[in-house]
Formats: C-alpha cells, sequence, structure tokens
C-alpha cells in the first residue's frame, strides 16, 4: 500500500540537487559560483551601481575536497529583516516582478546553500549593509529542511565606520577545483567581456589573481518593473487579476497590463461578449478563457498549427474554428482582397499567404501596442561587437538586436553576432556563445534552442561551408527566460523566441554573405 | 527598493512551467501523455498487476487547439482520501520512498493539471476504485495556485457493479498534435517494446487505433522499499535519521540503514571517535560530518579526485589528508606492499596504482555490505535483447545487465545493449536509445550523461568505422535516477553513473568486436 507524503521545497531541491545544477563535486562548485556572482551583478547592475565584484575560491587546509567560496559585492544590500528569508528561504525572491534580472527562481542561493550543508555541513555566512543604512549585519544560518525556514545561530550588527554598502556572502562546500577550473574561469572571463562597465577580481584555489578591470564607465540603462503585457497572458494570471477586485471590468484591465489604452479593453470585451461595466471578480471562468484568448489575439505561430491541425476543409471554415473576431462576410472579403480562395484546402496555404492573412487579421483585433522595452536591458550592439573584436580579433563581425516581441505575456530581446575570420579558429560546426539575460551558458549546448536553429541552417545559401571560422553569440533577454531547468543552462524552444532567433542569426548571416561576396570580388579584381 | 515575496510550489511550477517539459504545445502534449501513463505503469506494474493501459487523444470539436487526454489503467486506484492532494498538491506523492518508480518528484500530474488549467481553464477529472474497495469514486478538480491546494467542485461515489479496479484520468489542454504525433508515438512505442507483459491501446486525434498486444504473461519481480545505503550518505539525511530518536547511536544505525550489521556500525562509531551508547540526538554537528564521511567509505572516485587536487607533495600524506581510518604506519606498509614509494608524487599515481591502493584501503573501512538489488527492477538482458531483435532485426546483439551500485544512499543498476548490423540502419553516428527507470527518453540526447560517454569512445579501437550500422540503448534504474530536470529527459554526470555506463558501454563493444573480428576471420577463411 502506497505511503503518501509532502515535501517542503527546501526537502525537495535537496533531495533532487542535480536539476539547480548541483549533480557532481565540480559541477556544484561551478554552479555555487554562478549563483553568488548572479546575484551580485543583478544587486549593482539593476540599480544603477557600476558593479565592484571580488570572487576567492579557498581550498580548505584539513580537508582538500572542502572549498570555501566568499563573494563580496558593492550592490544595493539586504535590508536584515529580509536576509534570513532571502538565504534560507527556498521560493523566496524579489525579482519575481517583470523586470530583466539574472534571477528570477527564488532558489539559487539556497540551492548552494543546501548543498554546502549536505555535503559539508557547513552554514552559509553573510555581511551586509544597504545602501542607506548607517549600520553593517552579520548573520551566520542554515536551512531547516522540512519547514523550509531560516534557522540563524548567530547574529550581529554594528555601525558603519567608512562609506560601504554592499554584500559578502560566504559558504563551504564539497567541490572539485581540478576539474571546474576550466569552466569558472571561462565563466567569469565571459561575464566580463559583456560587462565592460564592471570590475571582477577572482582569486583562485591555486592563489591565481585575475582582475577584468573596467573599461567603461557608463552603465546601460537600468530595467524598470513593468505590468504583464496582454498577449499570450493565461488564464490563471487573468483570474488572478480579475478576482482581487470589485471595480468594473473595463476598469481593472486597463490599468492592470501595458499596452492598452481604453478603447482597446472595450473592443476586447465586446469580441468576448463581456459587459464593460461588470464586476471584475464576477467574471465566470468561461468569460475569462473567452477574454485571454482575445487579448491573445492571433499570434503568426497559431495560424501555422491551425494550417496542420485545423479539421476544416477550407481556409474560411478554418479562420472561423480559430474563433477570429470577425464575421463571415469580413473574413471572405480579407481573403478575396488577398487573391487567396475562401473555400480553398487550409493545407495548400503557403508561408506567404499565413504571413498575408496574419497581417490582416491583427487589424481586426483589438488595438495592443507592442510591448515596452523599459523592462528589458539587452546588451546593445556596441557591446557585443566591441566584445568579439577584444577576444577574436575576427576579420568581420556583425550584431543584430531586434525589436521588442511577447511571448506569454512576457517581452523579449533577441540579440546575435556573427563573428568571421582573422583570429577565428576554424572548426566543423561553428562556435556557439550563449547568453541569457546577460548570463553565459556554458553546459547543454546542444539541448538549447540556439543550437535547433543553428542545426537547421543551410550553410551553402550563405557562402559557407564547413569547416569555417565562425563564431555565431546569442542573446536572449526577458522578463521570463524560458530555462529548460532551474540549473539556467539552455534555454527551451518557445516558439516565439525561436522565430526570432532564427530571423536574426540569418540576418547577420546575410550581412557575412555580403561581406564574402564583396572580398571575393574585390580578389578577383586583383588578379586581374 | 526591492519587493520581496514567497511563491507556493503550485505557483512556481505554474509559472516556470518550461522547466516542467511543458515548453510549447506539442511538447506540453507529449508530456502530459508521458505523465498520465507513467503513473499507471507505476500503479500497475509495481505492484505485481500485468498492465492493461488504454491512451486516447482527442481533439476539441469546438477548439482544434485543444485536445483531451485520457489514460485508463488496472492498477491499484488511489484510496479516495487522497485522490485530491495526489492530483493537486504540487510536491505530494507516495514514490519519495526507497524503491525504484518511475515517479519520484510528488509533480508530474500536478504540472499536467497547472498547464490545462492556465491555457484551457480546465479541470482534472478522475474515477478510481482501489483494489480492495467496493466504490468507485468520481473527483472533478483544479488546483488553488496561491495556497498549492486542491478545490474540488464535484465528487461523488458509487457501489461497483464489476470487478474492476484502476484509475481513469482526463484532462484538456492546448496542444499540437501534428507537431507532437512523431515522439508521441515513438514515445508509445518504444515503451511497448521494453514492457513485453503489457497491453497498451492507443487511440490517436487522427483516429488511427494501436494495439500493442501482450507477448509475455509473467511480470518481473516488483521492487520493494528499502532502508537507504550508508554508503555517500548526506548529512541532513543522517541528521533526520538520528535527531529523531533518544535510543543509542550505535542501535538507531543499525535499523536505519541496510548493508550495516552491529559489527560494521561499531567500527564506524569508533573511526569516527563517537560513544556506541550516546543517545542518538546527542549527536554534535562536528560528529554527524565525521559519521558521514565514515560511513561514505572513499570511492575511488575520491580517490582519483584526490590525486588531482592534493595539496599534499608525498602519497603518504595525500591519504592522510582523506583521513583514511588507519595509522600512519598501517598505510605506510599498505603502500609498500603494493610497491608504491610512500613519498612519492601523488600526480605521478596511475590509474592502476589508485585502484590498487582503492582496493587496499577499503578493507580499513568498516565492513559494508554492497546494496541490496530488491529495490531495483532492470529489464535484463533477455527482454532487452528481445525487444532489439523485434524492432531492427540485427546480425548481432549483445545486452549487459551489471551489478549494483551506489551513489549518495542510492542502489542502480547501469544495463546496455548494442546492435549492430542486419536491419540497423547506418548513421554517422551511433543510434542512441535511452531509458532510465523504463521511461525511455526522447529530448536532449546530447547533454545526457550516456552521449557524453559516447562521445569519448574511440572506435577504432572495436573495429568500427563511421558510418556503421549501431544502435546503443542505455538504460539507468535506481531508487533515484539523477535526472538533469523535473522534465525527465536527460540524465546528470553523477561520477559513480557515468563510470558505470562507460565500463557497460565497453564491454559489450569489445562483444561486438570479438563478433566482427571472427565474421572477418570466416569471411577471410571462406575466400580460400
Ligand atoms: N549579493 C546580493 N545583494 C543583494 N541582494 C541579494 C544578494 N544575494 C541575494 N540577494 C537577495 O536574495 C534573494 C534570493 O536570492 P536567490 O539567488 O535565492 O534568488 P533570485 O536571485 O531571486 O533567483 P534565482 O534563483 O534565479 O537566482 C534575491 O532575490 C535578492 O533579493
Ligand atoms: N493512475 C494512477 N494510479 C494510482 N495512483 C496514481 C495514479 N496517478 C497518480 N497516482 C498517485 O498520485 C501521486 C502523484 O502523482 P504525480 O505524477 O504527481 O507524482 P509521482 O508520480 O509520485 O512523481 P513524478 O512527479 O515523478 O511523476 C503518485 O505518487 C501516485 O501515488
Ligand atoms: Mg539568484
Ligand atoms: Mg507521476
Amino acid at each position: 500500500i502506497e505511503k503518501f507524503k509532502e515535501l517542503s521545497p527546501a526537502q525537495f531541491f535537496a533531495r533532487y540537487r542535480e536539476v539547480a545544477g548541483f549533480s557532481n563535486p565540480a559541477r556544484a562548485l561551478y554552479q555555487a559560483v554562478r549563483e553568488l556572482v548572479e546575484n551580485s551583478l543583478d544587486a549593482t547592475e539593476t540599480h544603477g551601481i557600476l558593479p565592484d565584484i571580488k570572487i576567492a575560491i579557498r581550498q580548505s587546509i584539513d580537508n582538500p575536497r572542502f572549498y570555501t567560496i566568499t563573494v563580496e559585492d558593492n550592490g544595493i544590500g539586504i535590508q536584515p529583516q529580509y536576509v534570513p528569508n532571502a538565504f534560507c528561504k527556498v521560493l523566496f525572491s524579489s525579482k519575481y516582478v517583470l523586470r530583466q534580472t539574472r534571477g528570477m527562481y527564488g532558489l539559487g542561493i539556497k540551492a548552494a546553500v543546501l548543498y554546502a550543508q549536505m555535503t559539508a555541513g557547513s552554514y552559509v555566512e553573510v555581511i551586509t549593509s544597504p545602501v542607506n543604512s548607517t549600520r553593517i549585519y552579520y548573520f551566520k544560518m542554515k536551512i531547516d529542511l522540512g519547514r523550509n525556514e531560516p534557522l540563524i545561530f548567530e547574529r550581529g550588527s554594528w555601525r558603519k565606520s567608512r562609506e560601504w554598502h554592499g554584500t559578502i556572502v560566504s559558504l563551504t562546500l564539497e567541490g572539485d577545483w581540478p576539474r571546474a577550473k576550466q569552466k569558472v574561469f571561462e565563466y567569469i572571463k565571459r561575464t566580463a567581456v559583456i560587462t565592460p562597465y564592471a570590475n571582477i577580481v577572482f582569486v583562485s584555489p591555486d592563489e591565481e589573481l585575475v582582475f577584468f578591470k573596467r573599461s567603461v564607465e557608463k552603465l546601460p540603462q537600468p530595467p524598470l518593473e513593468v505590468k504583464p503585457h496582454p498577449c499570450g497572458v493565461d488564464v490563471e494570471l487573468l483570474k488572478e487579476i480579475l478576482r482581487n477586485s470589485s471595480e468594473p471590468v473595463i476598469n481593472v484591465l486597463t490599468k492592470s497590463f501595458q499596452g492598452v489604452g481604453v478603447r482597446a479593453v472595450e473592443e476586447a470585451l465586446k469580441i468576448a461578449s463581456i459587459e464593460p461595466s461588470k464586476p471584475s471578480l464576477k467574471l465566470t471562468d468561461q468569460e475569462i478563457v473567452k477574454l485571454a484568448a482575445v487579448l491573445k489575439g492571433i499570434s503568426i505561430d497559431a495560424l501555422i498549427r491551425a494550417r496542420e491541425s485545423t479539421r476544416a476543409a477550407t481556409v474560411i471554415d478554418m479562420l472561423i474554428e480559430l474563433e477570429v473576431p470577425a464575421t463571415k462576410d469580413a473574413l471572405t472579403k480579407l481573403l478575396n482582397d488577398l487573391n487567396i480562395d475562401p473555400l480553398s484546402n487550409p493545407r495548400s496555404l503557403s508561408d506567404e499567404a499565413i504571413e498575408a492573412i496574419y497581417r490582416g487579421i491583427a487589424k481586426l483585433y483589438p488595438k495592443i501596442r507592442p510591448p515596452s522595452p523599459k523592462a528589458l536591458s539587452p546588451l546593445g550592439e556596441g557591446i557585443i561587437e566591441a566584445g568579439l573584436k577584444k577576444i577574436f580579433n575576427p576579420e568581420f563581425v556583425k550584431a543584430i538586436s531586434r525589436r521588442p516581441r511577447v511571448y506569454q505575456g512576457h517581452s523579449f530581446i533577441v540579440e546575435v553576432a556573427v563573428a568571421y575570420g582573422g583570429g577565428v579558429p576554424s572548426s566543423s560546426e561553428p562556435t556557439l556563445l550563449r547568453y541569457a539575460n546577460k548570463i553565459p551558458l556554458l553546459y547543454d549546448e546542444k539541448a538549447d534552442v540556439s543550437w535547433k536553429v543553428i542545426e537547421r541552417i543551410n550553410w551553402e545559401q550563405y557562402n559557407i561551408t564547413m569547416p569555417a571560422p565562425l563564431i555565431i553569440l546569442t542573446h536572449v533577454c526577458s522578463t521570463k527566460v524560458p530555462f529548460k531547468g532551474v540549473g539556467k543552462e539552455s534555454v527551451a524552444d518557445v516558439p516565439e523566441v525561436e522565430r526570432e532567433l532564427s530571423l536574426a542569426i540569418k540576418e547577420a548571416l546575410r550581412a557575412l554573405r555580403d561581406h564574402l561576396v564583396r572580398r571575393m570580388k574585390e580578389e578577383l579584381a586583383k588578379r586581374k
């Protein structure tokens, strides 16, 4: 007979630490360094502070299996009343808001603390001083696994004697520096390359010191919290927004979302057959499902899927089945204007026809503005090209930073770059450098959506023959990067993101092709 | 200023559904089918019932984006008092015990219910009748995300009119059958191939019916729950075991672990300098850390790591640094007996020397029996070879089922097979068929530890030249498979598991090489 039981989030991630990236001592050492560094960069850059980050890994003298990792930053610090939960309560975070940060899960530092506790029985020590505080605070803690609560063993505070704000975090855990070394150095270097405004110092267990000195005094525009975008919003989020208020639904929707004015909301409610003055919490489940579909609008991906999966025998019936907000006559006219026979078989629609229908239909939906980019903080073509030139000294480099798009209510920007020739080493497949929310991703390359896109590329189409000296850099930044796992090593193939990566990479490769063609003509001209 | 917040496990996995495998409609449809089928196989096979599983996916008539998945089994059913939490409380499970099952996280069905709720606003419907019950129970439910609690909308029960036990689960969600089709069929087929004792019926949205008929009437031995094995046990688990009792620590340890008798526990306590009669809950943190290290013993992997990361200048000092439980004289004698100079540089130790030292040191640790295989349920060489012959009709097939090993207190068995020639298609890299706890893994192949091992193989050493008609099947079964993510698509490179896979694959490839060499000789002989 089966024994049923519940686990706390702390017990769950302690037991299944591999899903958070702590699968072996080398990987755990790497992951713990990442979690601390990513928290420090969030605490500085996101708040308009030029980052000064110090990272030290020391091997324990009495037991060489154990390493002590200490990371110090000059960030905004943490208010003392939040420190215990921030470091010792799993699924507790200040980054659950819609704003691009490296952190997102409320798990990172806790997963490292759990691993340290389990392998070395050790405590996490935190020294922090918030920006506007006159005091410095000290905590020595562990996680109570069963309750998912902090256990505080020591605490103290004292007045600041000098102008300092920031945080120092220290943990001791079982690691494997020889096997982690190459990845840790690569991670820090690839981080420094795209954060030229940061000072990063790293001292290794072999007592090597590496100093990435700030080469740029100007911070990028920090991202700002925004409201969700209605496109792709899910039923549960919409419910949560609506059920909290007895105000008329038209008011609640207008102030809860970005990108929609009163007229667009009115239109959406009309299509969903909902009375605008109806109190928000009185909406029925069916009305909410209908409203979510209308707000979501139609995406080109949904049209493509409909072409393949519809049971309708004609294009006009396929559109009706998709519940496009228009009369049959209006849709028939739209199709006729596009020279598409409404009674033709949906399977016969070309991709161009789908795009044309998409643009036509989009006009029928409520006017929803594109997502605001202010929650995002892309790298920018300048930083990407400068970084690639610095490391590789290529003959050609081209970065593309796309416009903001939306998936599931989250705005995102895709940036890519290609570097070719010069100091770039030749290889049988392109060297892929992946980033997500400015974090370098070093593992699980072939499981990543960027690789899925690259695998499909027909290199001949771009005048490239493998082996070739080709580097492709990809950066996906979003208010929610759809990582495949909480260890943040690869990005999932969400259709909208995959599509943007594909368009961006092809755009960059076309620029490379033009360069290669031009260079070939110049060489031919020289020989004559 | 940062806004701190806590998420419930339901809110967390709803928000970050990609980490559970629900990254796009096609993938979500696949994952939901998996979660239901894996629960049904656990409810039958694990309990000595020959499985009859029926799977139906129907496309919704009014909205072709939505699909209703229904899975029925003849398993042990679920007692009504547990149904609401089993289906609607994230991190609630009957499989948190040490016994091989497909399920392990207490998340699977809930992740599918969350996705269904978010995309279609739908309910999960469950009909179940436990084996020994006279009634059938019905529930229609949703998950309260904020509280991580079930919301029951309808419930009922009635007397059974015929002899039936089992469970029927139905959910409606946004899917994409055309893009999921190939993977869903492959998943069901690869499941059927290794469960020849199961009847599996599948009806697709295109109304194709596939019937995998039972070809074997005998079930494999069901796995039985065991106690943890002390090798690799972590500090937190040891604490949990010890802090619950005021009995003498020698008693608590002997009855809480498998593989250790009173003498072995006495010896371990002596090495850790702990009084055997000391009340278990009085052990200090330092004593528990020391005890965990002694119970863990020394693994060959730890010795290899020590060789690379030790600060000791001599082999004898490296062993002392590892806290091997013996005097300096005893260790010096051990090394001299192995013809290893105790004062030599650790870096100069060959792999064979490491192995010899390992075997010598293992004798110094308490006698701990190898893990019991009764918690495991391997496929067995017979089923694997029969399955490969059936699908591929190869010229050569060889399966290897290794002995049980341990990592982090969990027993595991690695099974591999190679199939070559005959009907096997030729390709530039081997075709890899991965399984874990009898679940076929279809995604993230290159991120899997099996691929990491295969990538390092020098094919020439086995008389194989690529492209070749070669299939490699791997199966890792354990009381805890170290998956990389809760979507269960790839296995993490835990050192002990990676090592076993490497040894097993090489063993199978040597058998293939012998076959190829023999065949080549026969061909040469024929020509003479
Ligand atoms: N160095 C730091 N400076 C300021 N705040 C910090 C620092 N480190 C952690 N925090 C705070 O602690 C919280 C929890 O950190 P944690 O790493 O567990 O989660 P996260 O960063 O929010 O998300 P993720 O799990 O993706 O890393 C953060 O949200 C942040 O508010
Ligand atoms: N068809 C079924 N028959 C009997 N019990 C079931 C069935 N489906 C689910 N259960 C019960 O519900 C529990 C929760 O299922 P769920 O899939 O969420 O988690 P799990 O199978 O334990 O782990 P995992 O998340 O790895 O799938 C199971 O542990 C099992 O006890
Ligand atoms: Mg973090
Ligand atoms: Mg399950």
